[in-house]
């Protein structure tokens, strides 16, 4: 199963929810990879690989240019979670002129696709190529979505690109399987007043988890100390919460 | 003077930097306009415009693919800030394709450098070719950094690429002039570690001015009222403070 975690509106998330569900699910028994699709790598310094690291073994980029076989690509980090580190220079991968270039992280992923109960790839703050891919190789897309401001134009403009994904046939099932509100602050009448919107609009896919604003997720977003994310803390407790309704949507066949 | 606001981690604060500090320039008496550099689009929409006021105009996608003129290009909005306003479609303008790609924005921009004291532009959270444009059309960039996870890095990086730009005489300005702590907590320990980093790096571009998380601006960017800036919570002092620095700095000569 790959779940794809997109949103193009910046720091609503993304690889702070890719990186507790991958935590979690792994802890559940679940064999899990995760692929970091942004050049800025912000997953992969999480997980505790620097730069220096990635750039001397298999990473995104490599296998974007046919270089590495990503066979050879998945490494082990904290937690049993396999990782497919990014380093910044994928932003110089020459994407646009590859042929199918919709599809070429569906193609790295198709020989790895069975060795792993699930992947979670990890998508950058835009509409560009780059998380095209990652919406085209989705079997579904989790949303983790801020309960603040531009949040709802975001999740209408990410639907959009979803559906051309469709029309083209670059992915037919392309489609939101899960919304997740983040940093929730349940003081502020702004939060209540976004999450009702997307949840008037979306109530369907939304997850009964929300996790809220939890000062230990931002630490864990600093450190990369993977017991933030393993403690008792608000925020860890609801991405337990939430990674057991993932697992239930969809791997529990 | 052109004055870019860049960041390419998502969410940091430069929409709400970007508008903030064009509404207090105008109210001190320059003559602001504010250029939308991002696709998302989310300035033009704080700025009360919505998509389809854009799309009906001259904007900057009309702009940059030379169907309208820069000088038809401004519209007034709220607290005199004249605004180059941006549309979704702006992510398929054919930009990698024109040449002097870089400065496609800098051309446009040209016309219009004398008509105003202050042209402020706000971009994506990205290092591709619209940023690159927004940093090559800068005489200086002020980067909004939010003392949280990743920002050290994303610091590094950027100053790296504007290095390329200078080293490539694309623009042989461009340099960090300001960064900004934005949305700073002051009760959290991560918060004081990350911006003594950023201080111990940066100190002497560092503003005096730090941007307090406060939930007038997050409902600023809900909602776009203007009086959420001219009041008088924390976070809507602080940016007037940081108005009158970057007025010293740079704009009363
Ligand atoms: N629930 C939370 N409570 C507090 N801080 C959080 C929470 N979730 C994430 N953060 C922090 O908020 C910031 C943004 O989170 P994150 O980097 O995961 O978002 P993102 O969507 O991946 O950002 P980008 O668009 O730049 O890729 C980080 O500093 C992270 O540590
Ligand atoms: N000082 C602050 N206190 C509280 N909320 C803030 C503050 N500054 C900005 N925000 C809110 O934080 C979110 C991110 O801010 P903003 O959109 O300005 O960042 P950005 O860097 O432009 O994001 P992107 O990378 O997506 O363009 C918005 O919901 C905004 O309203
Ligand atoms: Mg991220
Ligand atoms: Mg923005």
């Amino acid at each position: 199963m790959i779940i794809t975690i997109a949103n193009q509106k910046g720091g609503v998330g993304k690889t702070t929810t890719t990186a507790a569900l991958a935590i979690n699910l792994s802890r559940m028994g679940y064999r899990v990879l995760v692929v970091d699709a942004d050049a800025q790598a912000n997953l992969t310094t999480a997980l505790g690989v620097t730069q220096e690291q990635a750039s001397d073994r298999p990473n995104l980029f490599t296998l974007v240019e046919e270089i590495d076989d990503p066979k050879d690509a998945p490494m082990e980090t904290a937690a049993r979670v396999w990782l497919i580190p990014s380093i910044n220079g994928l932003a110089h991968a020459d994407l646009h002129n590859k042929m199918d270039r919709e599809r070429i992280l569906t193609r790295i992923l198709k020989p790895l696709a069975d060795k792993y109960d699930v992947i979670l790839i990890d998508s950058p703050p835009s509409l560009g190529l780059l998380t095209i891919n990652a919406l085209a190789a989705a079997d579904t897309v989790i949303v983790p979505a801020q309960t603040e401001a531009f949040a709802v134009d975001g999740l209408a403009q990410l639907m959009d690109t979803m559906a051309a994904l469709r029309r083209y046939e670059v992915n037919p099932n392309c489609d939101i399987g899960g919304v997740v509100l983040t940093m929730y602050d349940g003081r502020r009448n702004l939060d209540k007043r976004v999450s009702s919107v997307i949840l008037e609009a979306l109530g369907d896919v939304v997850f009964s988890a929300t996790i809220p604003r939890d000062v230990r997720l931002a630490e864990y977003g600093e450190t990369g100390d993977i017991s933030l994310i393993e403690g008792e803390s608000n925020g860890a407790v609801a991405y337990r919460a939430l990674a057991k309704e993932v697992s239930e949507r969809w791997l529990r066949t």
